[in-house]
């Protein structure tokens, strides 16, 4: 018999949503969000290097895979040797193989 | 070519493995 129903109402909807249980908001989230652009590592613990390699190795429908020397050609602002590199860690990671030759490689999850 | 089945083959055992 008291007003009591409409504060109530206000109350019972503000128990959802407590600010106190978002702790995210701004939290490790933004960071990681902020740091994949800036930083050179991404989620899934490769380097940017290693990520654009990998990517271009997936999308490379040919069979018997895609070269080192195309790889050079495609990531023209990466020099060959930080592509081996990242090659060479994918390839010992299990992500990519090499194919005819030791110059070719393949992803694993292309297909 | 049986190589590159068997490389695949080898790669995927390797990732497996480096997951966990």
């Amino acid at each position: 018999s008291k007003p009591q129903t409409m504060s109530g109402a206000g109350g019972g909807m503000s128990s959802n949503l407590t600010p106190m249980s978002r702790p995210g908001m701004g939290g490790i989230d933004t960071m990681r969000g902020g740091y994949a652009g800036a930083n050179d590592m991404v989620n899934n613990g490769l380097s940017a290097s290693q990520n654009q390699v990998l990517s271009l190795i997936k999308s490379c429908p040919d069979p018997q895979g895609i070269s080192t020397q195309e790889l050079k050609q495609r990531l023209s602002g990466m020099s060959l040797n930080v592509i081996k590199q990242a090659v060479e860690f994918l390839s010992n990671e299990g992500h990519i193989f090499s194919t005819i030759d030791e110059d070719h490689y393949k992803s694993t999850d292309s297909d | 070519l049986d190589r590159i089945a068997r490389n695949k083959r080898a790669a995927l055992e390797r990732l497996t493995s480096a997951q966990t």
